[in-house]
């Protein structure tokens, strides 16, 4: 258990401390203290850099020190022999002797207590962003006015998330802008348009100064933006790095402003609006559109109508034109709808004759259709050819979608009769 | 057949053939039937099939069978109960529609309807053929096909020929403008022939084919002259009774 204060005596101290021995006590205070340690009594076998006998003073694994020999106090007033302060709140102490002492060594006598610590100072990494205040057994971080302490509970920040910009237009600056933006904040904002608008982000190069990049390339400070798709940035330097005017597809747009502990500058100041979304124009083909604009917006429908010949077919329905509507993500519903050839299938088999059967049975495909000759003819000539039609279905330039006759050749016998009467 | 000789099917094939009793007809569509309305005096589903040069009962069965769907006898056809006694054979003529449509081929195919111009009447001297399987000179019914060909003559012809049947008196005898007399000494249609079609080529047309211009109808005496049915004056009768008695179509 960490102790406030302790006694560390060399093996049968203030007897002569046997050969062959080795011994350690791993000292512990309670956290927030450092460890003052003191020796009041050395009388250890000298030797060149105590290699033989010795008492050593490990701390964090690093030997901060090495007795041996017969010493004394420098100062007549205080019994103290050698002294050792650590920052730290654990120490360990190894004694060891070797085999042949000729003479006669009593050993060491040590004593340690707990002293406070100055965690603000003692360090040379600071522990606070702003103000460290010490006391008996730790230290506290607090901040600036307008500053708050994040849940380190070391780094101080500025509070400047949470504005959501719902304008269709407006302008955004870094906290403090033109003055020097605070360091070590996350700054979250967000734009938040009605639907059917995207927002397009403008900055002046000028309007623009955020720490630079180091020699890696990486923002210490920097300026995001996140649409629903798609990032623009991180972005830093003197001077806006990126495109001056950004268009996010998007009605909302996040923007995230990220600095460090160092190195504040003037900031930066965007302007923003909002422009109604677009849907380019498709060229979808055998169709027409209906209004036929140059550019349609969010909410916009169009009637496209399939030409003459094709048609939208949807599961088993098949109709000869579809809505399609402006969406707010600049896309058209009904994208996956295309017009495509009128198909009529196969042509009905008819009595006493027969159709080729075509290679395909859309719209503009000729098929003929021709009677058992010379035993049936067909009761219309030129009534064989029938075209696939718009409407899905065969259709003859005189009959129309009625199937041809074929019917039968009248008085004409196979062979003649041949009579041999007188 | 008086004087003719043997015929092949594919010569007439719009012969159809009537079982019982044994008569003809001339297939003229592929569902109409026509015939002399004395065949279908006494029976209402005539037996009846195309196709065949023989009837003998084996080779029938190679035949395309036709069946009746109904039998139209002319309205003015007068009935009579003893048909050896009848005398007047005016409007001797009838159709019969067929179940199903006649597969036309080779053995197969209908004769044309005259047409009404003047062109399809007929005069004496015209040559026209007959066919049937009726007696001959020397049966009284015969297996295979026959044919002749044979001239119209004057009604009067007809008029003179010497009656055979001692209970018919011969002044009794009825002869219309819807008559065709038509034969020579010797060469005639007979019993068994009755319904066929005398057949005449259609005029001023290139490829030569046949109408019929009658049906076998009655005579005094088989062998001299034989009066036939003038289908021309029926033109208008067939195809009106074959319009209105058209169903849907199968096809």
């Amino acid at each position: 258990e960490p102790t406030m204060h302790g006694e560390i005596l060399s093996p049968n101290y203030p007897q002569a401390y046997p050969n062959d021995v080795v011994k350690s006590w791993d000292i512990e205070v309670p956290e927030g203290f450092g460890i003052h340690l003191y020796f009041t009594h050395v009388d250890i076998e000298p030797s060149e850099s105590c290699a033989y006998d010795s008492v050593q003073i490990i701390s964090g694994g690093i030997e901060e020190g090495r007795l041996c020999g017969q010493k004394t106090s420098k100062s007549p007033n205080s019994p103290i022999i050698e002294e050792f302060q650590f920052p730290y709140n654990k120490l360990q102490v190894v004694f060891t002797s070797d085999f042949s002492n000729e003479e006669r060594f009593t050993g060491f006598a040590a004593y340690y207590t707990a002293i406070d610590i100055n965690e603000c100072t003692d360090f040379t990494d600071v522990p606070c962003s702003h103000f460290c205040n010490n006391f008996i057994g730790g230290y506290f971080c607090s901040c600036p006015p307008e500053y708050f302490l994040h849940d380190d509970m070391r780094n101080c920040g500025v509070n400047c998330s949470g504005d959501v910009f719902t304008a269709l237009i407006g302008e955004i600056s870094s906290p403090n802008y033109p003055n020097p933006y605070p360091e070590n904040s996350r700054c979250e904002y967000q734009i938040q348009l009605q639907e059917g608008f995207q927002v397009v982000v403008t900055m002046q190069r000028e309007d623009f100064d955020v720490e630079p990049a180091d020699s890696e390339g990486n923002c210490p400070d920097s300026l995001t933006f996140a649409s629903k798709n798609q990032q623009f940035g991180p972005y830093c330097g003197n001077g806006f790095p990126g495109p001056l005017t950004i268009r996010t597809q998007s009605n909302t747009l996040g923007i995230v402003f990220q600095t460090d502990l160092m190195g504040q500058k003037k900031g930066w100041k965007l302007r923003y609006h909002g422009d109604p979304i677009s849907c380019a124009k498709k060229i979808t083909a055998n169709s027409t559109w209906e209004p036929d604009k140059a550019k349609y917006v969010f909410k916009d429908v169009v009637k496209i109508t399939c030409v003459d010949g094709f048609e939208v077919v949807e599961g088993h329905v098949s109709s000869t034109s579809y809505y399609s509507t402006c969406q707010s993500d600049g896309q058209w519903s009904n994208s996956g709808l295309k017009c495509q050839p009128v198909y009529c299938g196969i042509p009905d088999p008819i009595a006493n004759g027969k159709v080729e059967e075509p290679e395909n049975s859309v719209f503009g495909t000729v098929v003929h259709y021709t009677c058992e000759e010379p035993y049936y003819y067909m009761e219309h000539e030129e009534g064989g050819e029938y075209r696939c039609a718009a409407n899905g279905r065969w259709v003859n330039d005189q009959l129309g979608i009625e199937l041809p006759r074929c019917i039968p050749a009248c008085g004409v016998p196979t062979e003649p009769f041949q009579v041999h009467q007188r | 057949i008086f004087g003719g000789q043997p015929a092949k099917i594919e010569n007439f094939p719009w012969q159809v053939f009537f079982n019982h009793p044994r008569a003809s007809g001339a297939l003229i569509n592929e569902y109409w039937v026509l015939t002399a309305a004395h065949v279908l005096e006494k029976i209402s589903d005539p037996l009846m099939y195309v196709g065949t040069m023989s009837v003998r009962t084996t080779l029938l069965e190679n035949a395309q069978r036709l069946y009746s769907k109904r039998v139209f006898i002319h309205p003015s056809w007068k009935k009579e109960d003893d048909p050896n006694t009848r005398t007047n054979f005016d409007n001797d003529i009838a159709l019969v529609q067929l179940k199903d449509p006649v597969k036309m081929g080779p053995k197969v195919s209908p004769i044309c309807l005259p047409g009404t111009s003047s062109e399809y009447n007929v005069s004496p001297g015209d040559m026209g053929l007959i066919s049937g399987w009726g007696s001959t000179e020397k049966k009284v019914f015969v297996i295979n096909l026959r044919g002749a060909k044979v001239p119209v003559t004057s009604l009067e012809t007809c008029k003179q020929v010497k009656e055979e049947n001692p209970t018919v008196r011969p002044e009794d005898y009825v002869f219309t403008d819807n008559m065709i007399c038509a034969g020579e000494k010797g060469v005639d249609s007979c019993h068994g022939d009755s319904g066929g079609a005398f057949a005449f080529q259609v005029p001023n047309v290139t490829v030569p084919k046949f109408y019929v211009a009658g049906l076998v109808s009655w005579g005094k005496r088989c062998g001299t002259y034989g009066v036939y049915t003038k289908v021309k004056n029926y033109v208008d009768w067939i195809l009106k009774t074959m319009q209105e008695n058209s169903g849907p179509r199968k096809d």
